[in-house]
């Protein structure tokens, strides 16, 4: 564990608990992509079959229950509980044309060819455009809710955090792991454009309206 | 890489 590592936890971990404030509080799931959600849920099964098989520590397994159970309470109160604020007009985007690539491109470019190794694959190639039907959603609707533009900054810099940690553990452990790596740098690439609308934008009080 | 250090990430 390094501090980059953690601060990318701590800043994901930050990002869940944004939005089920915001889900609580406002109680309506407006803005927010159900879609990605349920891809954030399939990207945190996939990676943590081995949750029962393989203990790393304390710290990893309190995690990993932890983003297993809110990813599907947030699926929960977006499909059911706050179903009639749900806006799935907006939240119109081809998931499958996400899925089908990523899980042929996780057969073919993996370490090994062996099962649980290829879903780890998928899950980590889904993980970097998991995002993709939140931000179409933003494009689509024009606008962001403030609270909603917090939950993607978390969301953003946890990846970005963790390429500062695969630099810190290349350079003190000598491990690298260059699925992972390239996963993440596109995953990072495609908040970009959203950082600037965030730090332009959010940081001087305004809310974030896109050209619709 | 060892296999399991490859996974000690969340």
């Amino acid at each position: 564990m390094n501090i980059f590592r953690l601060c990318g936890d701590m800043s994901h971990l930050a990002a869940i608990i944004i939005l089920l404030l915001k889900m609580w509080k406002t109680r309506s799931v407006a803005g927010i992509s159900g879609k990605s959600q349920i891809l954030f849920a399939t990207v945190f099964t996939a990676r943590y079959l081995d949750l029962f098989t393989s203990f790393i520590s304390i710290y990893n397994t309190c995690m990993k229950v932890f983003f297993i159970g809110t990813v599907y309470f947030t699926i929960y109160l977006i499909y059911m509980k706050f179903k009639a604020t749900y806006d799935s007009n907006h939240d119109s985007f081809r998931v499958e044309f996400l899925i089908v690539p990523v899980g042929g491109l996780a057969f073919l470019v993996n370490h090994e060819f062996a099962p649980l190794e290829i879903i780890w694959t998928f899950s980590i190639y889904l993980e970097s455009v998991a995002i993709l039907p939140q931000l179409f959603m933003i494009s689509k609707t024009g606008e962001a809710e403030t609270i909603t533009s917090h939950y993607l900054f978390a969301l953003g810099s946890y990846r970005a955090l963790y390429l500062c940690n695969w630099i810190y553990r290349y350079y003190a452990e000598g491990f690298f792991d260059l699925i992972a790596v390239v996963a993440g740098v596109v995953q990072t690439i495609l908040y970009c454009d959203f950082f600037y609308l965030y730090i332009t934008k959010v940081m001087k009080g305004k809310k974030i309206s896109l050209p619709a | 890489v060892e296999k399991v250090k490859r996974h000690d990430e969340l």
